[in-house]
C-alpha cells in the first residue's frame, strides 16, 4: 500500500524544475494539520505546542498562497500534516532519532513531521534551548517542497543556529516558496497611505506615512523600504483601524490643503471622519458632524456607494468612482465639478488603446512611495500619467492610464491566511 | 528541565545523548547518511517496509536503501570501517570537502576539528542531498527492482540496467565489491 500510495505521489506530483528548489508538494491551497494525540511533547505545554505550530503554519501562509487549518476532528486520513514528537524508535517512523543533539526533527514528504523529545525544545523567545518554532518552520518548509538550502539567513539551512531574536521567513525564500506555489494575488478593497504627525525626540513635529491595503475585514501595512508587509500582517480591520466598519471599507480619502486636514473612510451609503491623533473615528469631529453620515449629505452630488475614491492635490478635487463612471468634487466649492459625472474612460483615457480597467475600480490610490496614483482592478494596476511623464513625453495624454501591470509585481507579497489563523 | 518527582529524580529517564561524530567511520556514516556520499531517496527511506528496519545497529539508512534498490545481493550491506580502497577513501575526501563547502568551512578535505564541531551540531534528519525520487525512469526502476527484489529473482546485471540515472558507475563499483 504505501509504495502504490508513493506511486501515486510521485506520479501525481507535479514537479516545477525550479533549479533544484524543491517541488510542488500540494496542488491546493487550503491544507489542515493536526498535533497527533500520540505525539505530545513531554516538555511544553499542549496549548503551547499547539500554539508555536499555528504560529509556524501562519508564517509560511504570510508569504505564500497557501492557507492553514488546524483540524482536530476530521479523519485521520484527511489531515494533510501531521506533526507528532518522540523519542528514539517513534510514532511508526523509520528512522530513529538519535537522543539529545544532533538530530533534532525530520520531515517526510507525506506530510509526517517529527520532533526529537529528547532535545530541549522551548517557545518562541525563551532565549536557551532550541526555538520549536525555528525548528518547526524549517520542517513544514520540507513538507511544502523545499531542500536544504546552504545560504546564510535560510530558514531552510540543515544546521539549527540559535535563534536570533525574532527570526522571520526573508526574501529569497519567500521567492524559493513563491516559485512552487506562485505569488500572492487577489482583489483589494482600498489602499492608501496615511499620515500621521510624530515628535521627533528633540521635539519636532515632523510628517510621517504609512503604506495600507485592506481586502474585506483584513489589512497589511506595507513597508515599502522593505518591499514586503509588516511581519504578522495582516491583522483584522477592527484591531487597527478604531470604529470603522469591521467588514472593510469601499474607500479612503485625505483631504489636505493649508486649511484642512480630513481623513474619511467610506462604505455603502456612508462615510466616517477618522481622528488620527487618536486613532478612531469621530463620533462628532470639530465642526460639529456627527458621524457615520451618509454620503450625499457630505458630499453634495456624489451618490453612494462608490466603488473607490481619491483626492488629488494638484487640483483640490476628489475623484468618487462609481461603475463606469467618475465624479469630481471641488472640495473648496463643496460641490461636485460641473460636467460630471463623466465617463471613466473620458476623464482617465488609455495611454494604450484597449488597455484600460473600464470601471468598477477596486482601488485608487495616491502613493507617496512613488508619487503617482495608482488604479486597481483585481489583480492589476494601471499608473496614472503623472506631469512628469508628460514633460518626458508630451504626446502622452493628460491624465492617460499607461499599460497594466500586476500588483504581484509591484507590492510584494500581501498574502492571506486562513481565518482561523488570524488571530493566533 | 526534564520534569521529576522523585526525590532522587530517578524518574528521569537517563536521556539518550546523541553518538558524537568523533573520527572519519562515524564521518563516513554522516556523510552517508545525508547524501554527500550519494544522494538519498529520502521518500524511499519512508516506504520500506518494517521488516527491513534492521536491529539498532542497522547500517545507515542509505545502505538499507542501496539493498533494496540494489535487489541482486540482498546481504546487509553494512558500513564498511576504513578499508583502504582508494575509490572509497578518494569518495570519502571528495565528500567531506562537499560537506565543507556548502557548510562554509576552510575546504581541506580532512576530518578536521571544524568539521567535527560542525557535524556534531543540531540539525535536521532530512539529508542535504537527495535523489529526485520520481523521475519516471528512476521511478520505474525502483518499482520493479522493488517487486523484483521482494520476488527474490533480481540480478546484479538487471539491477546494473535499471539503476537511477547517474548511479551506474557508483553501483557498478559496488557490485564488483
Amino acid at each position: 500500500g504505501k509504495l502504490h500510495l508513493k506511486t501515486l505521489l510521485s506520479k501525481g506530483r507535479r514537479k516545477r524544475e525550479a533549479e533544484g528548489l524543491g517541488h510542488m508538494a500540494f496542488s491546493k491551497k487550503v491544507l489542515k494539520w493536526r498535533l497527533i494525540g500520540e505525539g505530545y511533547s513531554s516538555q511544553l505545554s499542549i496549548d503551547d505546542q499547539r500554539y508555536v505550530f499555528r504560529l509556524a503554519f501562519r508564517m509560511w501562509s504570510e508569504v505564500s498562497p497557501l492557507e492553514f487549518e488546524e483540524d482536530s476532528h476530521s479523519p485521520l486520513e484527511e489531515i494533510d500534516i501531521r506533526l507528532g514528537f518522540g523519542t528514539g524508535r517513534h510514532l511508526g517512523c523509520t528512522q530513529r532519532f538519535d537522543g539529545a543533539g544532533r538530530e533534532f526533527a525530520h520531515a517526510w514528504f507525506l506530510g509526517d513531521i517529527h520532533f526529537d523529545d529528547d532535545e530541549h525544545f522551548t517557545a518562541p523567545n525563551a532565549g536557551s534551548g532550541i526555538s520549536l518554532l525555528k525548528v518547526a518552520v524549517h520542517e513544514i518548509g520540507h513538507v511544502l517542497g523545499l531542500p536544504h538550502i546552504h545560504r546564510t539567513g535560510s530558514i531552510m539551512q540543515p544546521n539549527y543556529l540559535p535563534q536570533d531574536a525574532g527570526f522571520e521567513i526573508d526574501w529569497l525564500d519567500r521567492k524559493a516558496i513563491q516559485h512552487l506555489y506562485g505569488a500572492c494575488n487577489g482583489r483589494f478593497s482600498t489602499a492608501f497611505d496615511w499620515i500621521r504627525k510624530e515628535r521627533t525626540p528633540y521635539g519636532e513635529e515632523v510628517i510621517r506615512f504609512n503604506t495600507y491595503f485592506m481586502r474585506d475585514g483584513w489589512y497589511w501595512m506595507y513597508e515599502n523600504r522593505s518591499n514586503r508587509t509588516r511581519y504578522g500582517d495582516p491583522v483584522a480591520v477592527q484591531a487597527g483601524w478604531h470604529g470603522i466598519p469591521a467588514d472593510g471599507v469601499d474607500a479612503y480619502v485625505h483631504v489636505w490643503t493649508w486649511s484642512t486636514d480630513a481623513v474619511y473612510f467610506f462604505k455603502g451609503t456612508q462615510y466616517w471622519r477618522y481622528d488620527s491623533e487618536n486613532d478612531r473615528v469621530y463620533t462628532e469631529d470639530p465642526k460639529g458632524h456627527r458621524y457615520p453620515r451618509l454620503i450625499s449629505e457630505g458630499f453634495p452630488g456624489v451618490p453612494g456607494p462608490i466603488d473607490t475614491a481619491f483626492y488629488n492635490r494638484r487640483d483640490n478635487h476628489i475623484y468618487f468612482f462609481k461603475g463606469p463612471d467618475v465624479y469630481s468634487f471641488d472640495v473648496s466649492a463643496n460641490a461636485k465639478a460641473r460636467g460630471f459625472p463623466k465617463r471613466i474612460d473620458e476623464v482617465f483615457p488609455a495611454a494604450v488603446p484597449g488597455d484600460h480597467p473600464g470601471g468598477y475600480l477596486d482601488a485608487a490610490y495616491f502613493s507617496y512611495t512613488h508619487n503617482a496614483v495608482f488604479l486597481l482592478k483585481g489583480t492589476r494596476f494601471w499608473r496614472v500619467v503623472s506631469g512628469k511623464d508628460r514633460i518626458r513625453q508630451p504626446s502622452l495624454p493628460r491624465n492617460s492610464l499607461l499599460p497594466h501591470r500586476e500588483v504581484e509585481d509591484q507590492w510584494f507579497d500581501i498574502c492571506n491566511v486562513h481565518a482561523t489563523a488570524l488571530k493566533l | 528541565e526534564k520534569i521529576f518527582h522523585n526525590r532522587d529524580h530517578s524518574d528521569v529517564e537517563i536521556q539518550q545523548q546523541a553518538d558524537p561524530i568523533i573520527d572519519e567511520g562515524t564521518a563516513q556514516q554522516f556523510l552517508s547518511k545525508y547524501g554527500f556520499i550519494k544522494p538519498v531517496n529520502w521518500e524511499e527511506i519512508q516506504f520500506e517496509n518494517e521488516e527491513a528496519v534492521l536491529s539498532d545497529d542497522s547500517p545507515a539508512p542509505k545502505d538499507i536503501v542501496s539493498v533494496i534498490q540494489e535487489g541482486g545481493s540482498l546481504s546487509r550491506m553494512g558500513i564498511k570501517d576504513q578499508s583502504d580502497d582508494p575509490a572509497e577513501s578518494l569518495q570519502f575526501t571528495s565528500a567531506l570537502e562537499e560537506f565543507q563547502r556548502v557548510s562554509g568551512l576552510p575546504v581541506t578535505g580532512a576530518f578536521d576539528d571544524a568539521t567535527k564541531a560542525a557535524m556534531n551540531e543540531p540539525r535536521c534528519g532530512v539529508p542535504d542531498k537527495e535523489e529526485p525520487a520520481d523521475s519516471s525512469d528512476a521511478q520505474n526502476a525502483t518499482e520493479t527492482e522493488l517487486r523484483n527484489a521482494t520476488a527474490g529473482n533480481i540480478t546484479a546485471s538487471t539491477a546494473a540496467n535499471e539503476t537511477v540515472n547517474g548511479t551506474e558507475d557508483w553501483r557498478a563499483s559496488t557490485e564488483v565489491h
